[in-house]
């Protein structure tokens, strides 16, 4: 008997819903896709090679899936109120933008309508919104330390130009002030000509 | 510390420390985990000059160096635990990459999967002395992923009770081991064995490659470096060319497969045993993946929050580039997917634990599930990572090309997941072909377990489109 589920674009449940149900279409897709192959060739291999867009298509799916259970699923864990909605906020925002990015499987799956795809597109400028104030924090979270990072521009305490001044300094081309292919030929060029 | 970052700072709405214990599994792992950083950080046998500066024999020899040192302060330290292993090893590597990474990721840890309790007295003092350097020499030149299709033989002689192994053809000559070229002196070489005329299938043998004394090529060994890539300056991938080389019947690894005497074969429980090395490493490449786009996420969205650029209002100071909208949708799902592949990490790591142990108790019920969702995860958060890190250094406009970044480097360093222990497409059709067999399951009335058991919900309801 048919269901029909609510997509909730604001639950991350909802969410998990529609990523299983997208995936289960396109290993049925495939499937079915590769049976019928099956039934015009006569080589299991031909078949298989004939259907292996759609294959990876639905392998790329059921690991989308996975990946969006165990990020919610991640979330029962966390009782830190603050960071629990800044962790949500970040779930929901890769939930919704793997929709948009991948809108023609939810669409062609019957699990989204046009509308509710712009109305997804709102909702990810409004999460990026959200995120904003704590993106800084969001990546401090990582603590990688300045001497593990070594980047100039990920410095901890912001001062990028200088370190990247220094780091020019260290350059071995500066080690002399005129470099000795002046002298081996530009000099001899300019001289000729 | 320069304003605008303090600013940022200032205005979270959580606390950071919070979140780093949950990302690292509790503030006791953070302690222990910060602690060790400062061993590494601290330890002046671990200075050296920046490697961008230096050609690639000097970053080869730099990072010999570091591994050695490191070997030693491990010793010295008595760090054990694997987790804290990992810890030491990546605050000392940085960005780079050591030219011992596969023997200790995959040399030692087939040993171990695969050896007989016999094997392993004869081989740990060896590898504890590090009197053995080895190597995991699957990849040969004209064959990848598809190891059925490799060409190195192992033909058992009972006359003398020795493998003869040999690389036919020059398709078949072993290419890309890590510390292959120049640092290891034995490998775990994946052949077809050959014994009674019959050929069954790839099984893996430890081959001695250069002498322990000397350190020089033995008899029949063709070894070397394969050159310069696209990154990984301070490895010697290496190539390797077998011309009857003797080997004795205890070097095949012979804990599940075996060849008796008198070359009697005796079949392992399951194939897919022969290649648990390369599974345990895709499980690892999924937490790889969040660690390499979380730095690429960290430079960028500091570096966004510091650099001012044009002007949104007429007249106004230049904003921080973080206040585009633009650049928030190129770092912010990135961002979350950072995060997602971290717990994703965490997840496929218990797992890989919980189903080995059990495979080592005779289990082997979930290997199949495993092995797919290790496959398919790999390629999925390799891809996502790979491009995203390319996205975070095209977003810090003309400074991410520059070397100090290090976005170049956390670039090169990673984008070959995407191809090794796998090429990513052909482990998404393994992945397919366990989805196809498990929805043949589903529609013939069976129930599933694991991942894949919405494949039987899907069988019995559907979602439909409603307004929200």
């Amino acid at each position: 008997t048919a269901r029909s589920t609510v997509v909730n674009i604001n639950d991350l449940t909802s969410l998990v819903e529609a990523y299983k149900l997208r995936a289960a279409k396109l290993v049925e897709l495939a499937a079915k896709n590769l049976q019928h192959e099956l039934q015009l060739k006569a080589s299991k291999e031909d078949a298989w090679n004939n259907t292996s867009i759609e294959l990876v298509r639905a392998s790329d799916a059921h690991c989308h899936y996975v990946v969006v259970k165990t990020f919610a699923a991640k979330l029962t864990e966390v009782h830190d109120a603050a960071v629990h909605l800044a962790l949500s906020t970040l779930a929901l925002l890769y939930a919704l933008h793997g929709m948009t990015e991948n809108s023609g499987d939810f669409l062609q799956a019957g699990l989204l309508t046009v509308p509710q795809l712009s109305q997804v597109s709102q909702r990810v400028k409004e999460l990026l919104s959200q995120v904003r104030p704590n993106a800084v924090a969001l990546v401090d979270a990582f603590d990688y330390r300045d001497e593990i990072l070594d980047s100039a521009l990920g410095r901890y305490d912001g001062n990028v130009y200088e370190s990247m001044f220094e780091w020019a300094q260290k350059s071995p081309l500066n080690q002399t002030e005129v470099h000795e292919s002046y002298h081996k030929y530009l000099k001899p060029l300019q001289s000729k000509l | 510390m320069n304003a605008d970052i303090r600013r940022e700072r200032e205005n979270a709405s959580f606390k950071t420390e919070v979140l780093t214990h949950i990302l690292d599994g509790g503030p006791e792992k953070t302690k222990r985990r910060r602690e060790i950083e400062n061993l590494v950080i601290n330890d002046p046998g671990f200075q050296h000059e920046d490697l961008n500066f230096l050609s690639r024999s000097e970053r080869y020899d730099a990072a010999v160096k570091k591994s050695a040192w490191m070997i030693l302060k491990l010793r010295e330290y008595g760090i054990s635990d694997p987790e804290e292993i990992f810890f030491y090893k990546s605050t000392a590597q940085r960005n780079y990459n050591d030219p011992m990474d596969v023997h200790f990721l995959m040399f030692v840890r087939s040993l171990w999967n695969m050896c007989t309790e016999e094997q392993l007295n004869k081989w740990l003092p060896l590898i504890q002395s590090y009197s053995a350097i080895g190597t995991y020499a699957q990849t040969e030149l004209g064959h990848g992923t598809h190891i059925r299709g490799l060409e190195t033989t192992a033909t058992y002689d009972p006359s003398t009770q020795e493998f003869v192994l040999n690389s036919p053809t020059v398709t078949s000559i072993k290419w890309w081991p890590g510390g292959l070229g120049k640092t290891s002196n034995h490998a775990v070489v994946l052949a077809q064995l050959y014994t009674q005329g019959n050929c069954h299938g790839l099984h893996a043998f430890i081959v001695p490659i250069r002498c322990m004394t000397t350190h020089k090529p033995l008899p029949g060994v063709v070894v070397g470096d394969i050159g310069p890539k696209f990154g990984f300056d301070e490895v010697d991938n290496g190539f390797l060319k077998l011309e009857n080389v003797r080997i004795p019947r205890e070097n095949m690894l012979m804990k599940y497969a075996k060849v008796e005497p008198d070359g009697t074969y005796k079949k392992p429980p399951s194939d897919k045993l022969t290649y648990s090395t390369m599974v345990f490493i895709r499980s690892m490449i999924v937490g790889e993946s969040a660690r390499s786009l979380s730095k690429a996420c960290m430079i960028a969205i500091r570096y966004s929050a510091v650099r001012h650029q044009s002007e949104l209002r007429a007249g106004e100071p230049e904003p921080q580039i973080l206040d585009y909208q633009t650049q928030q949708y190129k770092l912010f799902p990135l961002l979350a997917a950072a995060y997602a592949f971290h717990f994703m990490g965490q997840y496929m790591i218990q797992m890989y634990h919980r189903i080995s142990g059990d495979i080592s108790q005779g289990d082997f019920s979930e290997m199949s599930e495993l092995h797919a969702l290790s496959a398919g995860l790999k390629a999925f958060t390799t891809w996502v990572a790979t491009e995203g890190i390319e996205v975070c250094r095209m977003a810090c406009g003309g400074h991410g090309y520059s070397r100090c970044s290090r976005l170049p480097d956390i670039y090169v360093t990673f984008a070959p997941t995407c191809t090794y222990e796998g090429e990513n497409t052909v482990m998404m059709l393994q992945t397919a072909r366990y989805l196809v067999k498990s929805y043949s399951q589903a529609s013939a009335g069976q129930k599933l377990s694991g991942m894949v058991s919405y494949l039987n919900e899907s069988q019995q309801h559907h979602l439909q489109a409603q307004p929200v």
